[in-house]
């Protein structure tokens, strides 16, 4: 912060005072140059997800720290130089006639209650995928060594042709200063068609996605999605305090103490139990 | 104590054409990196080096710094280069030739086509251990995303979604097409 930028004589509790609503929800935004915010060092704004919906991926010049307030689904961020060890199975190859066998990143499911920390420049989404609107808290810590440009904070939208959150106060700062050509667009959309097709080796059409160019493109940072995602994820389990039977509490007592040969038995039965139950498992 | 840590570190290290690349396509070009886990100083100036070299119409593919600032200085030749801000914008499309230096602010997105028979660069990074995040390509960021969420995010068939997944199998260096290749032969 700059000098003096602390020194309150008094503090105000602060509203969102930026809205920008979307086909699927709304971002709500607190204004980073707001005194309070800049001693602080950070960036607030709140996001409600609708039923179905998807906030499409972006990124951030700097961390963030997301709470959920309500509502549950799923996030996902993508990792430069990470593996996609999320594989759709053989058998969806078969059943649906496809030869295309979808392969992603780590895909997470999020809950009420529940922080979510985002590194500087990594892609993160989120999809609500029951009835409850999801609200997400966002921090995003501009005073962070890993920003390296300035106090504002800055989303940087991978799709759609809208107005990034804080857009509104980059204006305010720059208003007098030069004047912005265009706005509201995502980080495709400033290169070059040709560039894209030769760099993507994809047509004209899947390129005029990608920057936003199609007529129905005014859905926000929030999209709805018609029938819901299809994503590769396990099986959601309980928490382990709700689902835990009298049984499994037993299970988690310590072991008594086994003699050597009780030990060497149980290894036996173990082995011919491993060996009965699954072909693959042979000695090496 | 200083003298046991400074005095007898190691300062050097060569990213040049010479050297031994981190990033080869024969028909594209060659990069190398240079950070604080090659030449352990650099972690105490928070500083990283690349070094690359582009053949004729080959590309490097979109992509962004996560975590710094970078100059590109063109050493030979030129390229055609595009960096885009956060609200879309480009805010530069134009030729780099030797002796010019671009400023690059972290998380603008930036892609190159070499315009000349080789074009070279060296890039400053702001950080000791400079990532970027490729938003073309095989692996890249796009490629990270299950298709539905592709094909939702950028209002696509899901065929078509498959091909932006799909269609280019090159990491960071695209080669310049066939007629392209025949042109300069």
């Amino acid at each position: 912060p700059q000098q003096n930028e602390c020194q309150f004589e008094r503090l105000n509790a602060l509203e969102p005072d930026n809205r920008v609503e979307s086909e699927g929800g709304l971002i709500e935004t607190w204004n980073p140059t707001n005194r309070q915010f800049r001693c602080a060092g950070f960036a607030l704004s709140r996001a409600t997800l609708q039923r179905n919906s998807l906030r499409r991926p972006f990124y951030s010049n700097a961390p963030q720290e997301i709470f959920i307030q309500q509502g549950n689904g799923y996030f996902g961020m993508v990792f430069p130089g990470c593996p996609e060890t999320f594989e759709e199975p053989r058998e969806s190859e078969q059943g649906e006639g496809r030869r295309f066998r979808d392969s992603h990143q780590k895909v997470n499911r999020f809950r009420e209650g529940d922080i979510i920390a985002v590194p500087t420049g990594v892609a993160f989404w989120m999809y609500n995928d029951q009835e409850t609107p999801v609200i997400a808290i966002s921090l995003t810590d501009m005073s962070s060594h890993q920003n390296q440009l300035d106090q504002m904070p800055r989303r940087f939208y991978l799709a759609g042709n809208h107005e990034q959150e804080f857009l509104l106060y980059q204006k305010q700062q720059v208003r007098g200063k030069e004047e912005q050509e265009s706005e509201g667009s995502n980080i495709f959309s400033g290169f070059k068609r040709d560039f894209l097709e030769d760099a993507l080796n994809v047509n004209r059409h899947i390129v005029d996605r990608l920057q936003g160019r199609n007529e129905d493109e005014e859905k926000g940072a929030i999209v709805k999605v018609k029938g819901g995602l299809s994503i590769i994820s396990p099986p959601e389990r309980q928490p382990r305090h709700q689902s835990r039977s009298r049984q499994d509490e037993e299970r988690w007592q310590p072991r008594p103490h086994k003699s050597r040969r009780e030990e060497e038995d149980d290894e036996k039965h173990s082995r011919h139990h491993d060996q009965g139950g699954s072909r693959w498992k042979q000695d090496n | 104590g200083l003298e046991e840590t400074v005095c007898s570190a190691k300062y050097r290290e060569n990213i040049g054409s010479s050297s031994s690349p981190d990033i080869y396509n024969p028909q594209a070009g060659r990069i190398k990196t240079v950070t604080s886990l090659d030449l352990p100083i650099l972690r105490w100036i928070k500083l990283s080096a690349e070094h690359g070299s582009l053949h004729k119409n080959a590309i490097f593919v979109p992509h962004y710094n996560l975590n710094a600032n970078s100059a590109i200085y063109a050493l030979r030749g030129r390229a055609w280069l595009q960096v885009v801000n956060c609200n879309g914008n480009t805010v530069f499309d134009g030729e780099l030739e030797a002796g010019r230096v671009l400023i690059v602010p972290q998380n603008f997105a930036v892609a190159a086509k070499a315009l000349s028979d080789k074009f070279q660069y060296v890039s400053f990074k702001t950080n000791d251990r400079a990532a970027i995040a490729r938003l073309a390509g095989s692996s890249s960021t796009l490629n990270g995303m299950p298709l539905d969420v592709l094909a939702a995010t950028f209002n696509l068939e899901r065929n078509d979604a498959r091909q932006l997944k799909n269609n280019n199998p090159f990491k960071f260096l695209v080669p310049p097409r066939e007629s392209e290749r025949r042109a300069v032969a």
